[in-house]
């Protein structure tokens, strides 16, 4: 269970996940 | 000189000694940072300027997939609002994200980033849809009732004032009392970048400890 919504939030968007722009690189 | 002759090359270039200036990036790291600028920036249109689609691409593999939190950050990283990023917002911007930058600048990234209305509050009818937003682009499937639940508990928990939106300073004690939910601000990447995204090792023949 998620203890709160912007914890829900930062875990599971893909948007929010800038690793993303040097991983796919 | 070299930078004057890539700004008049590129617009939008800015000098990369300013932008270290600003910032916790060292010069050779904003030379890094423009390898990477130059492939976002050119990969559908190569005009020295990332467009949403670019951003898009680049975060998904897909220059069409439409994401809430891909939309507002690709805003915020606009700064001038002329919808593209340019490279000095682009540097700018991720400096947030860097390890090295004040929380402070983190907490109000992720502030601005939550307030889908830029009314200066994150409503419970906004952190309602962004939660919905999540599931719909996630296999899970939680019920109206678990949802609803959920983002009432939060806004009781964030919103001390009881006024039905968080505002600023609610949402700094919120942070203070839950550190993780800014765990999407801190990118690790960007201590390594010039391993990463090398060109300072062709362009720069300034060494970052003589400036």
């Amino acid at each position: 269970a998620f203890f709160n919504a912007f914890e829900f939030i930062s875990s599971m968007s893909s948007g929010f996940d800038l690793s993303s722009l040097f991983e796919n690189q | 000189c070299f930078c004057l002759k890539k700004a008049k090359q590129h617009p939008g270039y800015e000098d990369p000694t300013t932008l270290a200036s600003e910032t916790p990036f060292t010069v050779n790291e904003v030379e890094a940072l423009y390898d990477l600028f130059k492939k976002l920036s050119s990969s559908i249109i190569d005009d020295g300027f990332i467009h949403k689609e670019e951003f898009q691409l680049a975060l998904f593999r897909n220059r069409s997939k439409q994401n809430l939190f891909a939309d507002r950050v690709f805003d915020l990283f606009d700064i001038k609002r002329n919808g593209v990023i340019e490279f000095g917002e682009f540097v700018r911007s991720l400096s947030i994200f860097h390890p090295n930058a004040p929380n402070e600048d983190k907490m109000e990234f992720a502030f601005k980033l939550y307030d889908l209305r830029q009314t200066g509050y994150i409503e419970h009818e906004e952190l309602r849809e962004m939660v919905s937003a999540i599931l719909n682009e996630s296999d899970l499937e939680i019920s109206e009732d678990v949802v609803e639940s959920i983002v009432d508990k939060t806004m009781a928990e964030a919103d001390l004032k009881g006024d039905g939106k968080i505002d600023k300073e609610e949402w700094k004690e919120f942070v203070a009392r839950n550190p993780s939910i800014l765990r999407n601000m801190t990118l690790p990447y960007l201590k390594q970048i010039t391993l990463a995204f090398p060109s300072f090792v062709l362009n720069s023949e300034v060494q970052d400890s003589d400036i």
